[in-house]
């Protein structure tokens, strides 16, 4: 999966992959003070493609707010919701509402799901649908946080580190390997990276085309611009 | 002052009888008590919170809270054994009275308190400071945020000044012209009494209404006679205070380089900002002053090999010029400081700017050097070694991410000081502000003296510099209580020649300066003392050696308990009354140092409520998806 940090403030936007063996369940937020945690787990391709290369995807997310008591999993075939000891699925072949005390959801048939945290959060989960019977690819999710404002300043995880906002230098711009991605060095929390300009795909609008959104582009699993390593945000459970 | 309001607006009422701002200014010497009286109506206990601003430069010396007859009174403590107290507290989920950060001027102090049913609570927070002298003036600042009108509202100042009052200006940011009349205002040759008390009436944004037109900052500036060249020594009680700055001497040229920070990370409002104060400041420039630019990345680019005479052309020309600066590249301040440093001293020696003038480099950065030097302290050592105490270095530092205590110590130890730029609106008008105080020296190296054998334990009395609309204070205890005149000799470097003034001080009687006074506050004279000695050795823990660092802390802390201030090496202690069924928990108030401000400004921005996020344009999305 792709990573995209986009500073508007800046007018700039940063973009690193995330890659492990499928099956791998990451931490993408976690707020201890405000008990919200998302968790998200990979699957890879049908089976190897022609290019060798193995693509991960996000497939099932699981969210929690321990304050409201709201638990969700969201996969790429259905929605639950667990509230105390009530529980709700939603299908996303279904356009459909759920407003609950603490936890509003609007599914766009076979599109998105809108999720809002009552004074929280608010994010958006993409469903991509791929044709069955491709060789290779299989359905997917994406994740957009829209609002973190009031999630507390300890909020971490690989999109959470980013919602303080982080503070970087790009300089010495200078050709890369494809002429239309040139490098650059970039200083970022005290590491000095080698960066190469590009552009990653944001689908909220256009949901099978993507919209290209240029980015510095962090090699090697955004080492050196996450906190630690991607294997720090490995959990055993999507809970 | 926020007052009293309640936790949650369903249940019980709070009534607020009365919200008290007293102010004394005694010499200078600031001493301020906010009292704040509710009751609890409702018929169940209740939290009641007391909000109030204060000061930065401020020390709370008191804060107490009565309770159904009951006084509880804080005490001041080292802050690691306040700490133990603290912590329990938190990690019980009390509610612990805290000092946050709160904008350019002031920090808050917040504490609650569970009230009884129909019970009164009273809080009652006294602070003290040393009013600056900026520009011409002091200022005595009161921030109201009362949430609804209040029955009995007054703020209150009496300033003693045995010099003689110059001017009384009182305003504040909520008059209209209904309550403009009601800033009552008395000055006489050495007192001035100022005070505000509208009716509950008066506060109403209408008839009827519940809102209050009280909300904002409630301004007095003031400032006193200056005749005496050799400036004005009080000798109150064993100790003495001296305050200098004499009247009527002309300016010092100066030569400044403004070494600016274009790099990448200043892109956007902070480098449109830093282009904007540059151009005021240009337009404000005197023709005598040298000027040069030296504006960096991870490359260091001089407007002009040397300092240029601020004549009509020059000006011209350099507006043009940083009409141009744009941001770009990495952050390399060591070479830059040093390349300033350089220009000043290849220019003295070549006799281009004047003999008798005064040195200065102005940085302006948001710090994060990572290109060429980026090992701070080595930085530092570099800049203070290429500047031999010869010329003043002054930081200004934008955006909260900047290494606030980095630019601090690289100031202090080279006889200057560093800023923090806010990157609210009125940026450019911060740094015009800064340049405004520098702007115009009078003296330099200025020393006062006392004889050694008469004084003792003087607070720092060697100045660099002496800029005009400011005032050198230094204060001391006489070795011989008894001592009611002794010799003092300030010796500076002026324009033109040696600035020499001698004199005799003299005791105060105050008895006879203020007869009709029978108290004003007290050992004040020595609290000023205690508090310049503090703030110095505040200082100086964050820029001597190793050795001194460790005295300066141990003195400050030993000061501080002993003064009873909450210094950011103290905390205060409140045992807090719990219900009945719940163990008592302390309250604490800290000191926040400017870093620790900073920081919790990084983490107030989050807090920002839902309507205040309307402002921004665009809101940064953060995404995870596949190809």
């Amino acid at each position: 999966p792709h990573f995209m940090i986009e500073l508007p403030d800046r007018n700039d936007s940063l973009c690193f992959n995330i890659n492990d063996k499928p099956g791998t369940i990451f931490t993408l937020v976690r707020d201890t003070e405000t008990g919200i945690l998302v968790n998200g787990q990979i699957i890879g391709d049908k089976k190897i493609p022609p290019n060798g290369r193995i693509n991960t995807y996000f497939w099932r997310f699981g969210i929690i707010h321990q304050a409201l008591g709201v638990r969700l999993e969201v996969s790429t075939r259905d929605i639950s919701v667990f509230q105390d000891s009530n529980r709700a699925k939603l299908l996303w072949s279904d356009s459909a509402s759920l407003k609950a005390p603490n936890v509003d959801l609007v599914v766009s048939k076979d599109r998105s799901l809108t999720v809002t945290l009552k004074d929280s959060v608010k994010f958006v989960i993409l469903l991509h649908k791929v044709w069955k019977k491709h060789p290779y690819h299989q359905d997917y999710l994406g994740f957009y946080t829209l609002d973190t404002h009031l999630l507390s300043p300890s909020v971490h995880g690989l999109l959470g580190q980013f919602y303080h906002g982080i503070d970087y230098e790009v300089t010495d711009l200078r050709p890369g390997e494809v002429l239309e991605k040139p490098d650059a060095t970039m200083f970022v929390k005290g590491h000095q990276l080698n960066v190469t300009r590009g552009w990653q795909r944001d689908f909220r609008r256009d949901v099978k085309n993507g919209e290209n959104i240029p980015c510095w582009f962090i090699h090697n699993n955004g080492t050196g611009l996450i906190d630690g390593d991607e294997r720090d945000y490995i959990v055993s459970g999507l809970f | 002052v926020r007052s009293v309001q309640k936790r949650s607006t369903d249940t019980g009422k709070v009534e607020v009888h009365s919200v008290t701002v007293d102010c004394t200014v005694t010499s200078r010497f600031a001493h301020t008590v906010m009292t704040s009286v509710a009751l609890n109506r409702a018929n169940t206990s209740q939290e009641i919170f007391f909000d109030v601003e204060l000061p930065k430069t401020a020390f709370i010396t008191n804060f107490s809270m009565e309770i159904e007859g009951q006084v509880y009174v804080g005490e001041v403590k080292e802050k690691e054994k306040a700490k133990q107290q603290y912590e329990k507290a938190v990690s019980s989920g009390q509610t612990a009275g805290l000092v946050k950060a709160s904008g350019r001027k002031m920090e808050k102090f917040s504490v609650s308190v569970n009230v009884a049913a129909s019970s009164n609570v009273t809080f009652i927070l006294t602070y003290e400071e040393l009013l600056q002298r900026k520009m011409g003036k002091y200022e005595i600042l009161t921030r109201v945020k009362p949430k609804e009108p209040v029955q009995e509202f007054k703020i209150v100042a009496d300033i003693y000044e045995p010099q003689g009052i110059a001017f009384v200006d009182a305003h504040a940011t909520f008059l209209s012209n209904d309550l403009l009349p009601l800033v009552e205002k008395t000055v006489t040759d050495k007192k001035a009494h100022i005070s505000f008390s509208p009716t509950l009436e008066q506060q109403r944004k209408c008839p009827g209404c519940d809102g209050t037109l009280i909300d904002g900052d409630f301004l007095i500036n003031y400032d006193v006679n200056r005749a005496q060249s050799l400036g004005d020594i009080q000798v109150v009680n064993g100790y003495f205070v001296h305050f200098f700055a004499p009247p009527d001497l002309p300016r010092v040229p100066k030569n400044v380089v403004f070494v600016i920070d274009k790099s990448g990370s200043m892109g956007g409002r902070k480098i449109a900002q830093t282009r904007e104060a540059l151009l005021a400041i240009l337009n404000d420039i005197h023709e005598e002053d040298h000027f040069g630019f030296v504006e960096f990345d991870d490359k260091i680019v001089p407007w002009k090999e040397s300092l240029s005479k601020a004549t009509t052309e020059n000006v011209a020309e350099a507006i043009a010029y940083v009409k141009r600066i744009v941001d770009v590249g990495g952050t390399d301040i060591n070479a830059a400081v040093l390349k300033g440093v350089d220009m000043l001293i290849k220019d003295k020696q070549a006799n281009r700017l004047p003999e008798r003038s005064v040195d200065m480099i102005i940085l302006l950065t948001d710090g994060m050097p990572n290109s060429g030097e980026s090992h701070l302290p080595k930085i530092q050592e570099n800049v203070r070694s290429a500047i031999g105490g010869n010329m003043s270095l002054y930081c200004l530092g934008f955006g909260n991410n900047v290494d606030y205590a980095f630019l601090d110590v690289m100031s202090k130890q080279n006889n200057g000081v560093a800023r923090r730029i806010y990157e609210a609106s009125d940026a450019a008008l911060q740094l015009q502000g800064f340049y405004d105080e520098v702007a115009s020296p009078l003296l330099s190296e200025v020393d006062l003296r006392y004889p050694d054998n008469t004084v003792e334990f003087v607070t720092t009395n060697h100045f660099s510099q002496l800029f005009n609309g400011s005032e050198i204070v230094v204060a001391g205890r006489l070795a011989d209580n008894d001592l009611d005149n002794f010799l003092v000799e300030v010796y500076g470097q002026g324009p033109e020649e040696d600035f020499q003034v001698q004199g005799q001080a003299s005791a105060i009687n105050w008895n006879v300066v203020y007869p009709d006074e029978e108290y004003i506050f007290g050992d004040f004279t020595e609290r000023l003392w205690a508090y310049l000695t503090i703030q110095q050795l505040l200082e100086k823990s964050k820029t001597g050696s190793s050795d001194e660092k460790g005295n300066a802390t141990a003195k400050a802390l030993d000061m501080s308990l002993r003064y009873s201030f909450v210094t950011p090496l103290t905390s205060m202690v409140v045992i807090k009354p719990e219900t009945e069924d719940s163990t008592e928990a302390p309250l604490i108030a800290n000191k926040l140092t400017e870093e620790q401000r900073q920081q919790a400004e990084r983490v107030s921005y989050r807090y920002h409520s839902p309507q205040q996020r309307t402002h921004y344009q665009a809101t940064p999305t953060y995404f995870v998806d596949g190809d």
